[in-house]
């Protein structure tokens, strides 16, 4: 169990900081276990830095910025686990266009299947498929909708 | 294992059977404020087996049931299926609730547990906690999670 | 002071009717006072209904919906101490565009101080005067743009 | 009473002395995730004698304090100063910290203490706790506030 913990962890792991890199223009991020003993009783924490500065306490982060990191941690379980579907409900909802533009092409190169929600004709435009939802009298409509009608 | 399709009928305020077609890439979801998006969600995670009702935001079991207006009278059922295809294979999932308070769970047309659902998620790569759904608002709890929080996710993967 | 409460109570809780009748298409709202003897120890309750159906609960209303009734409860305070400035960090991040589009006239038509972040170009058009915020090697430098500047 | 002018130095990532002017009516703060746009909201419940560090996001009283990198050093002092004018006159609210822990209030060029600052606010329509500063994130919090909360709001009005 153990081994199999430490395996997923490095892989999980170097996947977060390809992201956060990617993400962060000059940032790096990691995950240190917390020692104390064993591995399967120990905490993970997460630990970033802006371009140039010391190690940054999470809370300090903006709003974007832990939405950023966010979408980096869960972009990195993907690589151990691709079997999943991913649901995101408005997480580019604090994203600037600049991240809202990374955060499409992120979408847009991996390989699992993600459902996304959002009011950002950015991320709009990653879709495949797009299935428009209204309410009229009180009940959820929902129809199929093609790109080029969504961004008139 | 590919999610190609959810079917939602009486479900929150989904009350006419309503098919949503998934792709194997991204599907996106749009609409105006209120209009049900977060709904479908909730709908995923409830015929996933979720059993915390603040997790689909309702207070009791029945508030899922769709529950009617001046025009259209309540539904008696609230059923939410999940068709998936696994190397040719198609696997539905469902879970159905009435306003008697029976639930129940449904692979391939058989009445099961959820522990059966489960066992069918899990041989697939999908834990207990299905932390690949994030709902609206989360994104940056999760930055906030506690460290034990953190190792049980990836324990979860192991 | 208890006719100061009830008269300031009376104010605001006839500005909210309209706000939410504004924010919401075809819907009403309204604060209650939960009657336990005193007023002044009792407890105020929001009731909103959306067109045509029975009263909801509150956490059963859409993220987006609840950021509308937030905003008309700030407004409706506004209406009774309009001394005050006000600043709203990113409160249109959940609001759709038509939803937008009324929060942006609100804040046009209200005589009060307003500061107000925004990622949202269809607020920022509300704006008599905009400062742009970057952040160069970690320190923040604020320039005040015109308006032509920000929506190319 | 009208705020005209926000200066801040020395306050989180505001190394340099930065002035804001303020618009009689709408004032739009603009700029990329993390340029330092909430850190505005921060600086001004701060002068205006935010006890809370939860609530200006900081977790020591010297977390406010410019912290500086590889190319420019910490500050010595935050400095915050709102400069408002009501009918002709001109009144400036200031709070100042050093890394030494020394923190006082200054109120038009003299320091004071924060109940005169509080005091001077109050007789403007001014609340103890300012409802009118909306963080980040906090829109729907109101919605979900207690009815006691919500009571002492319009008491504070009142
Ligand atoms: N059991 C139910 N029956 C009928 N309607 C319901 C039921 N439960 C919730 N609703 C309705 O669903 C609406 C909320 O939908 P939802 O949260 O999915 O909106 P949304 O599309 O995500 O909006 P937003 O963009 O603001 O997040 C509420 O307004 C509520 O009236
Ligand atoms: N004392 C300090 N010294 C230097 N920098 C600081 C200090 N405190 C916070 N910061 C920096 O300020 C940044 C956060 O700024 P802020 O939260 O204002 O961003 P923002 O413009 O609101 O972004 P968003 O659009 O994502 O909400 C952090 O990245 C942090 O590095
Ligand atoms: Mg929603
Ligand atoms: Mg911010």
């Amino acid at each position: 169990a153990r081994e199999q913990f430490m395996k997923t962890f490095n892989k999980i792991n170097e996947a977060f900081k390809r992201y956060v890199e990617t993400l962060f223009y000059g940032g790096t991020g990691s995950m240190r276990i917390i020692e104390d003993g064993d591995v399967l009783e120990s905490g993970i924490e997460i630990v970033i830095s802006k371009a140039g500065k010391r190690v940054q306490k999470l809370q300090l982060l903006s709003g974007g910025e832990k939405a950023l990191v966010g979408i980096a941690l869960i972009m990195s379980m993907l690589e151990a686990n691709s079997g999943v579907f991913y649901v995101l409900d408005e997480v580019d909802a604090p994203l600037d266009d600049y991240n809202s533009e990374k955060f499409r092409r992120l979408l847009e190169q991996e390989n699992s299947q993600f459902i996304v929600i959002t009011h950002n004709k950015l991320i709009m435009e990653a879709g495949d498929i797009v299935h428009g939802v209204t309410m009229v009298d009180g009940v959820s409509k929902v129809v199929q909708v093609k790109m080029e009608e969504v961004l008139t | 294992m590919k999610l190609k399709e959810i079917f939602i009928k009486g479900f929150k305020s989904f009350a006419d059977p309503t098919r949503l077609e998934i792709s194997d890439k991204v599907t996106v979801v749009v609409g105006p404020n209120g209009s049900g998006k977060s709904n479908v969600v909730d709908a995923i995670r409830w015929v996933l087996g979720e059993q915390s009702m603040k997790e689909i935001r309702a207070q009791e079991r029945e508030d899922v049931v769709f529950w009617g207006n001046e025009k259209r009278p309540p539904a008696q059922t609230a059923y939410v299926e999940l068709v998936f295809e696994d190397a040719g294979n198609r696997i539905t999932i469902a879970r159905e609730l009435s306003r008697d308070g029976n639930s129940r769970y449904i692979l391939n047309g058989d009445v099961v547990r959820l522990k059966d659902i489960r066992e069918v998620l899990m041989q697939r790569g999908f834990g207990k906690n299905p932390y690949s759904i994030i709902g609206q608002g989360q994104i940056d709890k999760i930055v906030s999670a506690s460290p034990e929080s953190l190792r049980m996710m990836i324990e979860e993967i192991a």
